[in-house]
């Protein structure tokens, strides 16, 4: 009826401590792991630092560094609480652990303690011939009969208690009922005096604090606790897998569902069905869908919007996901014209370049439209092609006087990557060919190369260099090799609102229908060291002699399949399309055969 | 939704875009069937609208042999909008739809000749997607898309064309001139 | 029907469309 409440403070100092260690012990090795692995990751990135990331930062506005340092400070100010809770976290936990040391209550109760081991002064683990010969030794030093005679009664006493003990502890350890007792109870003497009690002080639980504590306790119970479960719960509900709002998604999916031929796919329709997503809606609740729609071609005209430039900024960062989201959806749907308009209007936004068929040379830097648009003679729509001229006559092309603004503009387009097909084909991991209902991939060998290298077949690629080792560990898993190529640099995008390093998307498209079969493949591993190669194709006379395949690295993207192989035996036809998100130019759109054999 | 028995049309007041086009088509179809005059209509096809349309185009065809090609086309055009208006909605797709890919098969190479390209394409287009997978209709649409120099395209079209009909000789010269077109496209 | 009449009504649109992309 009555409890023990814990006056000597022995208790509540270890609920404290286990409440606080269970907090503070996940949370701190996340920390950790988090400060190593973006350690990491900034290790990768230093191997494919690019010419291209240095120069995008030098010509993003400073509006735009404002508007990063803004998000990237809020990222911080997160984890500085986050560290600061840690640290004053484990700051209590010491405080409680020396006030449980210096705690003469705790103490005594904690030397109250039934120890056997350190009563014969033996390890743990001795054996039954050590602790024979322990007892041995003490009794003789211990036994009352033995002590010296000039001890007076207090330490005869003593010495006579430390005797009993230690018989205790030497028939607790060999004596069968004495060491049944003492590993039962703790004790060889049989069940001691145990208290149960409130791990509490007083004050908390009888007095008038007693009531803001079942306030409390209730208030955390009753309300905060099924608010951040509820909240919780229903933000995971809100976004769908590939991390858009639900709402939009379904938007997306009623679009494409009711889509009709008649309509014509467009960068326009695209990014009004973007405008209608339900994350810019809640990002701000004040603004129409039109608004977004105009903050999005403002975009990417590079036009000013005046008071809503940051709003502008969060709104493009965004549309990289929905656009994502809608490229999802458009596979599921199996429409290509939606699909590959998708991912041309992420190059749009990334870039701040409408489409055009001039769009390859107006997303480089310092190009005077008009003058390029209307001055040339020659019909200009490449890199490949601008790179034919001398640098003097491209300055005249681009319109751009200024040496140094020249030089750079030339290093961005040379270092934009294309990629150049080498070889493709299905393949079977440990087969040579593609038998009826195998599980094929397709593996493609890529070179990356600058617009300004000149061209050179695949053939004069060998095919030792296309060939994979083929262990063990190949054939069980064939994708586990991309892993071997670095992470793509950073992207020159000096007007995108967030740094980034992009992807190519790999479309399969079956040719008999002309309708997407799968979803698209994320490839976001290649390596870009051929573009440090030097062989201008304005240089370059005599491929034989300057050429060596050896130079240059192959890169590889396998794409799954995600149906068996046909159970017929015949010639099957694929499209296969990989286009970049970053920038106009490096695509590819190709033909592929499944040969199907017995 | 709401049904009004005067107009015979049906209404929904807060409908999607969807939804109304739906009603829409709906209340076409509807005022058509009561605007029949004769109560013994079928999905055959009228013998007057078809004499109609094949006496257009028969004009064209003559005025092409004649070699008045701009006039030809504009019979044809002629033709193709009558089958256009002419044709009741319940009238049977399948003939409709073989009479209209007919007409525009011709256009198409009208067009070409008279180098009208973009016309030529998107009636190609059309033709593509009614389901019309002929390597004519790639032979012609790749040819109209390397003329409008959309290599990139064009290599789409044609490789299109050849995993349908992989020995075509045609198709194989068309995908060799275009790669090289394509290779200097990009210097 | 409508749906075809609807398809061959959008060529004028399209090439409109297409003629300002390319």
């Amino acid at each position: 009826q009555s409890y023990d409440y814990d006056e000597g403070s022995e208790t509540w100092p270890f609920f404290l401590l286990t409440v606080l260690c269970v907090i503070l012990v996940p949370l701190t090795v996340k920390q950790i792991w988090d400060m190593l692995s973006s350690s990491d990751a900034e290790t990768e990135a230093q191997e494919q630092k690019s010419q291209l990331g240095m120069l995008s930062e030098a010509y993003t506005a400073d509006e735009i560094h404002a508007f990063r340092a803004k998000y990237v400070s809020k990222k911080s100010k997160w984890a500085a609480k986050r560290n600061l809770f840690i640290i004053a976290g484990w700051t209590l936990v010491a405080y409680l652990v020396q006030h449980i040391g210096s705690n003469d209550a705790i103490r005594d109760a904690a030397t109250t303690l039934f120890d056997p081991y350190s009563l014969l002064n033996i390890s743990t683990s001795s054996t039954e011939r050590e602790i024979r010969s322990a007892y041995r030794k003490l009794s003789i030093k211990f036994h009352p009969d033995k002590l010296p005679k000039e001890l007076t009664a207090e330490e005869r006493t003593t010495m006579e208690e430390q005797y009993v003990m230690i018989t205790k502890a030497y028939k607790s350890l060999t004596e069968e009922i004495t060491r049944e007792n003492y590993l039962r109870y703790g004790h060889p003497d049989g069940p001691q005096a145990t208290s149960h009690g409130i791990a509490l002080p007083k004050f908390l639980v009888d007095s008038s604090v007693s009531s803001l504590v079942v306030l409390g306790y209730v208030g955390l119970l009753g309300f905060i606790l099924p608010f951040l479960v509820s909240r919780w719960w229903s933000k995971t509900q809100s976004m769908t897998k590939k991390g858009i709002h639900v709402k939009s998604a379904s938007y997306f999916s009623d679009r494409l569902f009711n889509f009709k031929p008649s309509q014509v796919v467009t960068m326009d329709l695209l990014i009004n069905w973007i405008s209608h997503a339900q994350e810019f809606k809640v990002m701000y609740p004040a603004l129409h869908q039109e608004t977004f729609e105009k903050l999005i071609h403002d975009h990417i005209n590079r036009e000013n919007s005046g008071d809503l430039q940051n709003e502008k900024f969060r709104i493009v960062a965004k549309s990289h996901v929905l656009l994502f989201g809608l490229l999802d959806i458009a596979t599921t749907f199996r429409n290509l014209e939606i699909s590959n308009m998708a991912i041309d209007t992420l190059k749009a936004i990334v870039q701040a370049t409408p489409l055009s068929p001039y769009s390859q040379i107006l997303q480089l830097p310092n190009v005077d439209a008009e003058r390029f648009i209307n001055g040339s003679v020659d019909d200009i729509r490449t890199l490949g092609k601008l790179f034919t001229y001398e640098d003097k006559k491209i300055s005249k092309i681009l319109g751009i006087d200024d040496e140094d603004k020249l030089q750079e503009t030339l290093t961005v387009a040379s270092n934009i990557p294309f990629l150049k097909l080498i070889r493709a084909e299905f393949k079977v991991p440990g087969e040579t060919i593609v038998t009826p209902q195998s599980t094929p991939h397709i593996s493609l060998k890529v070179l990356v190369r600058s617009a300004k290298h000149k061209f050179f077949g695949p053939t004069k690629i060998p095919d030792e260099m296309c060939r994979e080792k083929q262990d063990f560990d190949s054939l069980r898993d064939p994708f586990a090799s991309i892993q071997d190529q670095p992470k793509l640099p950073q992207s020159f995008a000096p007007f995108f609102p967030a740094k980034r390093s992009g992807c190519w998307c790999a479309l399969v498209v079956l040719q008999k229908d002309g309708k997407v079969i799968q979803t698209p493949m994320l490839v976001d591993r290649l390596s870009f060291t051929n573009l440090k190669n030097d062989l201008d194709k304005r240089t370059v006379s005599d491929l034989e002699k300057d050429f060596n395949p050896e130079d240059w690295c192959i890169g590889t993207i396998k794409i799954p399949y995600s149906q068996p192989a046909p159970e017929e035996k015949g010639d099957y036809f694929f499209r296969v399309i990989v286009k970049s998100t970053e920038y106009f130019g490096p695509d590819l759109d190709f033909t592929v055969t499944m040969s199907v054999r017995e | 939704l709401s049904y009004d028995p005067n107009s015979k049309l049906l209404q929904l007041s807060e409908a999607s875009e969807d939804v109304d086009m739906n009603l829409k088509q709906i209340n076409k179809l509807t005022q058509d069937l009561i605007a029949e005059s004769n109560p013994n209509f079928t999905p055959q096809p009228r013998d007057d609208s078809t004499a109609m349309i094949k006496k257009l185009f028969e004009t064209g065809l003559k005025q092409v042999q004649q070699q008045k090609l701009p006039e030809a086309l504009k019979s044809i055009n002629l033709a193709i909008e009558m089958s256009q208006r002419k044709r009741a909605t319940w009238e049977a797709f399948a003939v409709q739809l073989q009479e209209l890919q007919f007409m525009l098969k011709n256009r198409v190479d009208l067009s070409l000749i008279q180098g009208k390209f973009m016309d030529a394409l998107e009636d190609l287009e059309l033709l593509h997607n009614t389901g019309l997978n002929s390597s004519d209709v790639f032979i012609r649409k790749t040819d109209g898309l390397m003329k409008l120099k959309q290599y990139e395209q064009a290599q789409v079209e044609v490789e299109r064309g050849l995993s349908l009909d992989p020995s075509n000789a045609k198709l194989k010269a068309l995908h060799l001139e275009n790669s090289r077109r394509l290779a200097d496209y990009n210097g | 029907n409508q749906a075809l009449k609807r398809r061959f009504q959008a060529i004028l649109l399209r090439k409109d469309v297409f003629s300002k992309q390319w």
